[in-house]
């Protein structure tokens, strides 16, 4: 494996200069925040890119005002189920999925607004002991659920106010799937990665599985976070929530690997390790976008890589009020969020 | 990566794997 020959190039001192603090929501009514993204709006005629906060009992909207501020819009009231994670999807616009439940997800919710009764919504999308679920483009969603015989893995078109009757199904692997990711420019293509470290690829109109291939590393559940297909070859960016450190590996982050679908042969391609200082255990949660990769470590800071380069390139500690919780892309990989258990989300120009 | 260590690679994977692939 070519990943684990490789030195790992770090920046000796990543700064938190590459990452200008542009705004600050607090929302005085969240006492613990659980996610945050950023989705579509429109009003008034004009589309803004607002944000969206979620706590375990409520979900907000955030919409841009001058002077980088940002102003409450709506706030969805949820049951006592839990909320867990909100599900964006890409390229859609007025509205958002949210994941609720306990220790696993147990419902997925779509929270919208009804421009007929010109007010905020909300509508059950699914429901069952789901382990993965992820937004696609063209108000797509996919999720993998399991019962006790055997694994579903479905793919639901969502209409503005809800679920549609569109949907498939997709051939199951036998091991649960943890993960998903679209082909990026491949609309049909899907890949997602399973508990015992295998990527699948499905053909999403016909349901099929197309291969099933290792990943070939030694750490179980690699979590997939982009696919892009280029010159017969198929890019994956994991990430290793669970890798501990090794002397061949180095404390690795997050790796970009290389698989023939011909032949479901792989090569690594390059991989990112946690900068100095940060060793043991790695970090608690991440996000790609492009070729940027963030991460909260367990030190409660957060780490930015570009991941063509291998190199860590920013690092923001822990602030005054705490250790960071969340941290998110936005729309593009130009702006981050950064979350703090208490609510308080931050937005990083990068 | 070159194509020895991949084994041959075509640029309609996609395509081929689902003609291939069971319904």
């Amino acid at each position: 494996d070519v990943a684990e020959q490789l030195t790992p190039v770090l920046l000796s001192d990543p700064r938190e200069e590459s990452l200008q603090l542009v705004s600050k929501l607090k929302d005085s009514s969240s006492s613990c925040a659980v996610d945050v993204s950023t989705v579509w709006w429109e009003a008034a005629g004009s589309r803004e890119l607002s944000v969206v906060t979620a706590c375990e009992s409520s979900v907000s909207l955030w919409k841009p005002l001058a002077s980088d501020c940002w102003a409450k819009v709506y706030t969805w009231q949820l049951g006592e189920i839990p909320v867990i994670q909100i599900v964006a999807l890409p390229d859609a616009c007025n509205l958002v999925c949210i994941a609720l439940g306990d220790l696993e997800i147990g419902e997925i919710r779509l929270l919208f607004y009804s421009s007929e009764n010109d007010s905020f919504k909300q509508s059950l999308v699914k429901t069952g002991n789901i382990k993965a679920v992820l937004g696609l483009k063209d108000r797509r969603l996919v999720s993998s659920s399991r019962t006790v015989q055997e694994q579903q893995v479905e793919v639901l078109s969502l209409s503005e106010t809800g679920r549609s009757k569109d949907g498939q199904t997709l051939m199951a692997p036998e091991e649960t799937v943890l993960a998903f990711a679209e082909v990026e420019d491949m609309r049909d293509a899907l890949v997602g990665t399973t508990v015992v470290n295998s990527i699948v690829i499905w053909n999403v109109k016909t349901g099929q599985l197309l291969k099933k291939m290792h990943v070939g590393y030694p750490y179980p559940a690699s979590i997939c976070h982009r696919a892009y297909a280029d010159s017969g070859l198929l890019f994956v960016v994991l990430s290793h929530p669970h890798a501990k450190e090794s002397e061949s590996c180095g404390n690795p982050a997050f790796r970009v690997i290389a698989f023939n679908p011909k032949t479901a042969r792989s090569t690594g391609v390059m991989f990112s390790s946690l900068p100095p200082g940060h060793s043991g255990r790695q970090y608690l949660e991440g996000d790609v976008k492009d070729t940027s990769a963030a991460a909260v470590l367990t030190s409660g800071a957060i780490a930015v890589w570009d991941l063509q380069l291998g190199h860590c390139t920013a690092l923001l500690p822990p602030g005054p009020d705490g250790s960071w919780a969340l941290t998110r892309w936005a729309t593009s990989s130009a702006c981050l969020l950064a979350g703090q258990r208490d609510g308080t989300v931050c937005l990083y120009r990068y | 990566c070159s194509e020895s260590d991949l084994g041959p690679i075509s640029l309609n994977w996609f395509e081929e794997l689902s003609a291939e692939a069971p319904p």
